[in-house]
């Protein structure tokens, strides 16, 4: 049962897909499981949906987890997500409040064949596993696919590369699926997280450019608040800032896709850590690296709900 | 073993490139290599002061640090078996455990 699953080892595809849908049968009035389609190996993609049911324009906040395969801690966070929004709704005023204005979207696995072969493959696989008849080499970057500014700088267009951009925009069954679920709702979802490792950061768009964002005060502003809050739980520090300048330019990503969009508020996290352990991040500091990602999520929706 | 036992003796290396020259270096070095960049995500991202971390096969550790000690570029291992990190970070745990 949901009572004694183990939120501090990282879990497979599987225990993940069936505690999906256990989460939704012991709490369906806060969870609703749905899938937006079907991965490149003919996977679902299940979505949650976490919030109190009231009408049917709450607004949304999308959360995703596990775009690129090796980075197993995203999943694992998605999952402390809910479990933490559902242990607190309670007794946490404002997580009762998050839970009953908003709607939250969790993906905790978006690049679901490509999680399953790190699993029992390749431990440093990171993109989708799509296959080009023309090349030998297998997968795209799922965070190079989307239309915007797809395959300019910071992508590849060679299918062996790490970064390879796909053969078109959307190509990646997995990105048209979301792009197409989060088209749909555009109006209502305020707010767009992609969670990654490893580097202790809070970015927010332009990759693509060197550029400043219209919003960038609020902005900045919530990602500040973000970093703050974080910083609170174990004195851990992240940077945070415009993708391009705090990292690097990269072509094609979801969080300038989100943006484009009308999506006022979209951040990727970098998660623990720096460099010490990498991808390999030991399931002793999945608690705290989630705590602490916790507080900064939490701080980004209720910014949502505070006017900027 | 998980995987069949196919990082045994890979490492982790950390590269930090202080300029210039030694960025180009280090592209050249590294393009003409089979590794697995963790961080940037591609040679193309490489960029002075800014830490490189890559993946590196075990029989090409030797190579690769004969060539950084040869260009004076400074670096170090931060995972030196990759094969044990893989083991100690999830290990053989029965799915009881998990629950």
């Amino acid at each position: 049962s949901t009572a004694q699953y183990n939120y501090e080892v990282y879990h497979s595809l599987e225990e993940i897909q069936s505690w999906m849908f256990e989460m939704n049968r012991t709490h369906p009035k806060l969870v609703d499981v749905f899938s937006v389609g079907k991965s490149y190996e003919g996977r679902p993609l299940h979505v949650l949906q976490l919030g109190k049911r009231s009408h049917p324009q709450k607004k949304a906040v999308w959360i995703d987890c596990g775009v690129h395969a090796r980075e197993w801690i995203g999943p694992a966070f998605c999952q402390w997500f809910v479990k933490e929004a559902i242990n607190s709704y309670q007794y946490d005023s404002a997580m009762r409040r998050l839970l009953n204005h908003l709607n939250f979207y969790i993906m905790p696995v978006f690049n679901v064949d490509g999680y399953h072969f790190s699993w029992t493959k390749d431990r440093f696989w990171r993109k989708t596993r799509s296959k080009n008849h023309k090349f030998h080499c297998r997968g795209v970057d799922a965070n190079r696919n989307w239309k915007v500014k797809w395959c300019e700088e910071g992508a590849s267009s060679h299918p062996c590369d790490d970064t390879y951009c796909g053969p078109f925009p959307e190509s990646e069954p997995e990105v048209k699926a979301v792009a197409k679920f989060l088209r749909k709702r555009k109006k209502r979802v305020k707010a767009y997280i992609s969670i990654h490792a490893y580097a202790q950061m809070l970015l927010y768009p332009y990759s693509y450019k060197y550029a400043t964002i219209p919003n960038f005060n609020c902005v900045e502003s919530a990602a500040h608040n973000a970093v703050t809050a974080l910083y609170s739980a174990y004195g851990e520090r992240y940077r945070y800032g415009p993708a391009s300048t705090t990292l690097y330019v990269s072509s094609g990503s979801s969080i300038d896709w989100a943006y484009r969009n009308g999506i006022q508020y979209a951040f990727a996290f970098e998660l623990r850590d720096t460099g010490h352990f990498g991808f390999l991040l030991p399931e002793s500091l999945i608690n705290p690296t989630c705590t602490e990602t916790m507080k900064a999520v939490k701080a980004i929706a209720s910014s949502l709900l505070n006017k900027c | 073993y998980l995987y069949n036992n196919r990082y045994a003796g890979d490492q982790v290396f950390r590269i930090t490139p202080n300029n210039y020259e030694e960025v180009q270096v280090l592209k050249q070095i590294l393009g003409h290599m089979k590794v697995d960049f963790w961080q940037p995500n591609s040679a193309s991202l490489i960029c002075h002061n800014a830490t490189v971390d890559v993946h590196v096969k075990h029989n090409d550790t030797h190579t690769l640090c004969a060539r950084l000690n040869q260009e004076r570029i400074a670096y170090r291992v931060f995972i030196s078996n990759l094969q044990k990190e893989i083991e100690k970070q999830t290990g053989y745990r029965s799915s009881r455990k998990r629950r």
